[in-house]
């Protein structure tokens, strides 16, 4: 049953969109966060075929099976985190980057996301200042189990905030920057890691900016579960 | 053909010589004037990574992360962005059969980019945080050897480290799209190149007529996750001349457990 083809038709010197009808897995292994639960990732390989050529293109993803929800708790003020229904407590630490010359490689993710879940952390958090982290950091976070906070690059010194106040409104091309956002999100959204994007660092980013991110990244209603008193839920 | 073979990175024979050091034009160094190795003012180049990287590699410049030796590098500021435009050439090797497409891709360039292939100039926009795809099917060399020069140039705002230092510098580096960090923190000093470069992957791939684009993987749960749904969806560009009759399909596999594979 974790096996499914579709035929369709792509038109000439086109691009299309294509949904596949979903497919249903009977308690699967969850994926849990480093100290809650295996990190059960599962291999998701896409083909297509062409009729007359062969196989055109093949993709991969490691995915895993899990529902992070998160709201503000009215009694802490605090971000209250629930990982497949399970309140989680957070312990997190602070990430700038791996290497300021962005000598960026696999092996060095590799040991510093392992040393953070070795110390019982169950989230990093990717700071606004620093990098849109790698898909190598991910899969890492992914197979560690560490939840990623992953903040845009907007901060509060340098946006609005700092000494001197500078930049206000944020970059100079917001278009620019919400391509760069869009195509971010593009690149990350499979990892079962990432838990929560930010639009910044101790600042809102400029209203437009926050507005085209909260609409892009708010859940599809075609996934809005809602809760026995129609309370969006997640 | 596996995903593995369709991709394959373009990171070793990298070169990289300042601008302003090189008297060929970016046709030129890619039909006929490459360079012929790491010749001053050529040297050899990490990529992916920064101008700053490869200065330190080739020694030209101290490891600004050993004492004040960061005091030792021009800032940018000082030295004008010409200073930290630099050149990077490759050759690679990709040689299509007929009905196959080739896309370049740059998964990080900082700030901006033109890239020539073979003679072919095409300009990459701005933006540290966005990925290039660019369709280089037609201008392949038929005997499957290819030039490759990219010169990058820093953020078009770099800024200037005022004498105290301070969070970001004087913030000039948050007018572009790019890292902020570059400009010095209270716990970092400031990197002299605001990290200009080839800064991520570097690959080429190669598909049949229909290409698979940035599938989006989302999962449903009900009744206590005893019934769970994945949903998938896919762009797909069909770059032939005629419409392709396909078959898609999604394969949902386990992790490698012990040796065995359950499907």
């Amino acid at each position: 049953e974790h096996l499914q083809t579709q035929n369709l038709s792509v038109p000439a010197k086109s691009r299309v969109q294509y949904t596949f009808p979903e497919l249903f897995f009977s308690k699967p292994n969850l994926w849990w966060p480093n100290g809650m639960g295996k990190q059960s990732l599962y291999n998701v390989i896409i083909n297509i075929d062409v009729k007359g050529y062969g196989e055109s293109d093949s993709w991969n993803h490691h995915f895993g099976f899990r529902k992070i929800e998160s709201h503000i708790d009215d009694a802490t003020g605090g971000r209250l985190f629930k990982v497949n229904g399970e309140p989680i407590f957070i312990r997190g630490g602070n990430w700038i980057l791996s290497d300021g010359l962005l000598r960026l490689s696999k092996k060095r993710y590799k040991t510093d996301i392992k040393f953070h879940a070795d110390m019982n952390f169950n989230m990093i958090r990717c700071w606004g200042g620093g990098l849109a982290e790698r898909p190598e950091f991910y899969h890492y976070c992914d197979y560690y189990g560490l939840l990623v906070w992953q903040e845009f690059c907007i901060t509060g010194d340098v946006d609005g905030r700092g000494i001197p106040v500078s930049n206000p409104n944020g970059p100079l091309d917001h278009d620019l920057f919400l391509f760069c956002a869009r195509d971010t999100v593009k690149l990350l959204r499979n990892h079962p890691s990432l838990a929560l994007w930010v639009g910044g660092n101790e600042q809102i980013p400029p209203d437009d900016i926050n507005a085209a991110l909260k609409n892009d990244l708010r859940l599809h209603p075609y996934f809005e579960i809602v809760d026995e008193n129609n309370k969006p839920v997640g | 053909m596996a995903e593995q073979e369709r991709k394959s990175t373009v990171d070793s024979g990298w070169v990289a010589a300042r601008s302003s050091e090189v008297q060929f034009s970016g046709t030129q160094l890619t039909t006929t004037h490459p360079p012929t190795g790491p010749t001053s003012p050529w040297m050899e180049a990490l990529v992916p990574g920064t101008v700053l990287a490869t200065l330190v590699k080739n020694k030209v410049v101290p490891d600004p992360f050993y004492g004040l030796q960061n005091e030792h590098i021009i800032d940018i500021a000082d030295s004008g962005r010409d200073y930290y435009t630099f050149w990077f050439f490759t050759t690679f090797h990709c040689k299509l059969e007929s009905n196959e497409y080739c896309d370049l891709n740059f998964r990080g360039i900082n700030y901006s980019a033109d890239v020539y292939l073979n003679g072919h100039k095409t300009i990459l926009p701005k933006g540290m945080f966005r990925r290039h795809s660019l369709d280089v099917t037609d201008i392949l060399h038929p005997d499957g050897t290819n030039l490759l020069a990219v010169l990058v140039y820093p953020p078009d705002h770099p800024g200037r480290i005022p004498p105290e230092g301070g969070q970001g510098g004087d913030h000039e580096i948050g007018k572009d799209v790019a890292t902020q960090y570059v400009e010095g923190w209270d716990w970092m000093a400031p990197i002299r190149d605001r990290n200009t470069g080839i800064w991520d992957e570097v690959s080429i791939s190669v598909t049949g007529p229909v290409k698979i684009i940035d599938p989006h993987l989302v999962s449903s749960f009900f009744d206590h996750y005893k019934r769970v749904y994945l949903h998938t969806t896919t762009e797909l560009e069909n770059r032939s001349s005629w419409t392709a009759e396909c078959s898609l399909s999604i394969h949902v596999t386990t992790e490698l457990e012990d040796g065995i594979c359950l499907v």
